[in-house]
């Protein structure tokens, strides 16, 4: 493993986005993984529609909350494909999920793998690099006043409510850490990422993490 | 000022963020402060009372997931 990783070298991942008033994380930390895994393939990097998820995964909450897994199995079932995000774009409020036919250009999803690494954060960094960017759902609370460096305390593995975006991890300086993605616009921690301390589970990093693939 | 901030909830939750930033970035001695620590302070968010932040941003899940076995996984893949 490389002593440092970062998708974002690579030219795979999309601007950092805001979610608005919207309980949309879970939806945008979904597409955001699909945007990448798509990118990885050679394809070109482009944003896809997270509100097309919030509106249509029928067994999340849209703008109310919901869960990555089970938009990931939404999209793996039914094979619904995702347009870009200029032909269905934010609203930041749920709505009537919109149908496309099936000459408008947009990608299904493969499959995807969900599981927990706690105490396997080593075996999560190979999975970084084999699989893309991860989804992890984490204790988010203290970050509403987070500015930047790394998150080492203050939150807890067992309150997990927040979707986010793992692009990469960085193990040069005395205290290796995940990079994370939010989505709380650019202007938010580390322009729209913060640092995560790995191998202790900080904030359930490790909990809840899944792929798309496509 | 309130006037300033908007309504006096604002202000009232601004001043409340101050007070948390301040324990926040303030460590019990028998914790270690390592060099790099998060460092927590004014940002967009600071004029909202932590309820309403919890409600309208974490509104995620975790789910209830098997634990990674590297060998399940390549089993899983091969078939």
């Amino acid at each position: 493993l490389p002593t440092r990783f970062d998708w974002r070298d690579k030219n795979v991942v999309t601007r950092v986005r805001n979610q608005g008033s919207c309980g949309g994380c879970w939806a945008f930390s979904v597409v955001e993984v699909i945007e990448s895994a798509y990118a990885i393939k050679g394809k070109p990097l482009q944003t896809f529609s997270a509100q097309e998820v919030i509106d249509c995964s029928y067994k999340d909450g849209g703008c109310n909350g919901g869960s990555p897994v089970s938009a990931l199995k939404w999209l793996n079932q039914t094979k619904t494909r995702l347009v870009t995000e200029s032909m269905y774009p934010f609203k930041a409020k749920t709505g009537m999920c919109h149908h496309f036919p099936m000459s408008t250009f947009g990608i299904s999803i493969k499959g995807y793998q969900a599981y927990s690494f706690r105490h396997k954060e080593e075996e999560m960094m190979h999975k970084l690099l084999e699989w893309g960017p991860l989804i992890a759902v984490v204790d988010a609370v203290s970050w509403q006043d987070y500015l930047g460096g790394i998150i080492q305390h203050h939150c807890s593995p067992e309150e997990s409510n927040h979707a986010v975006v793992i692009t990469g991890y960085d193990r040069t300086g005395d205290i290796p850490y995940w990079i994370v993605r939010n989505s709380w616009g650019s202007t938010w921690g580390i322009d729209g990422f913060v640092h995560i301390k790995m191998k202790r589970n900080v904030c359930g990093i490790a909990d809840s993490v899944a792929a798309g693939f496509v | 000022s309130p006037g300033r901030l908007g309504s006096a909830h604002q202000y009232k939750a601004f001043q409340e963020s101050i007070q948390r930033q301040h324990a926040l970035n303030s460590l019990p001695s028998d914790l270690l402060v390592e060099k790099g620590s998060a460092t927590y302070g004014i940002n967009q968010f600071s004029d909202l009372a932590p309820e309403l932040f919890r409600a309208t941003y974490l509104c995620s899940k975790p789910s209830e997931l098997p634990k990674y076995k590297p060998f399940d996984s390549e089993v899983k893949r091969l078939h």
